[in-house]
């Protein structure tokens, strides 16, 4: 564990703690998309399958990496109960069109043919990093439908943003001391990811200077 | 460490 690492999932559960504040105080989910939320669902369920096969007390380590995907997997869970339940109604049904069935079957395809052992838990791992990757371009695609630039969602995004940076800087510092190599799925399709909010920044940072609405190429 | 992901991490 390196203070990047730390940094960056302390950063990942602010975003979390930010989306669920903003529905819970705002009794709205307007601007938030259900598609990028279902499909973190799918990608945490996919990938902390290990939760069934790892003693939580095994190391520190462990220990903080159960509490923290239990927490992931539940507030996102929450997340989409609060959606497409309690505040159903505030729901933008109609501007998130994002097809996220092609995303699905593209990172599927991506890990039967990229990934690291011939395993059902390999492939399901593979599949979970390709499809984190981008999971968040439902969310963009809304924002650029309904041009808000000043909302707490921008917010949600930054942190979001904020968490991939950090991790990238964790795998420069675990590259150095650890020795690490082969890591090219998680560092490829993590550095992928980073570049789409670095993407959804730049333009973020130019419809801000320009006053005007968001608009992603 | 494991078969080579980074499964330590989230």
């Amino acid at each position: 564990m390196n203070i990047f690492r730390l940094g960056g999932d302390m950063l990942h559960v602010v975003s979390i703690f930010l989306l669920l504040l903003k529905i819970q105080t705002s009794h709205s989910c307007a601007g938030l998309s259900l598609k990028t939320q279902i499909l973190y669902m799918v990608v945490f369920s996919t990938r902390y399958l290990d939760l069934f096969f790892t003693k939580p007390w095994h190391s520190a380590l462990t220990f903080y990496n159960t509490i923290m995907k239990i927490l992931f997997l539940s507030s996102s869970a929450y997340t989409i109960y609060l959606m497409q339940k309690r505040y159903k109604h505030t729901y933008d049904k109609v501007h998130d069109t994002f097809r996220i069935q092609y995303l699905i079957a593209a990172a599927a395809v991506l890990a039967l043919i990229f990934h690291l052992r011939l395993t059902v838990f390999e492939i399901l791992w593979a599949f979970s990093v390709f499809l984190e990757s981008v999971a968040i371009l439902p969310q963009l695609f809304l924002l650029q439908e309904t041009g808000e630039v000043e909302n707490i969602t921008s917010h949600y995004i930054f942190c979001l943003g904020g968490y991939r940076t950090l991790y990238i800087f964790n795998w420069v510092w675990r590259y150095f001391t650890e020795h690490r190599r082969n890591q090219w799925l998680a560092w490829g399709c993590g550095t992928v990811q980073t570049l789409i909010y670095a993407d959804f920044f730049y333009y973020y940072i130019l419809s801000r200077k320009q006053g005007k609405k968001l608009r992603l190429p | 460490a494991s078969s080579g992901g980074i499964k330590d991490e989230l």
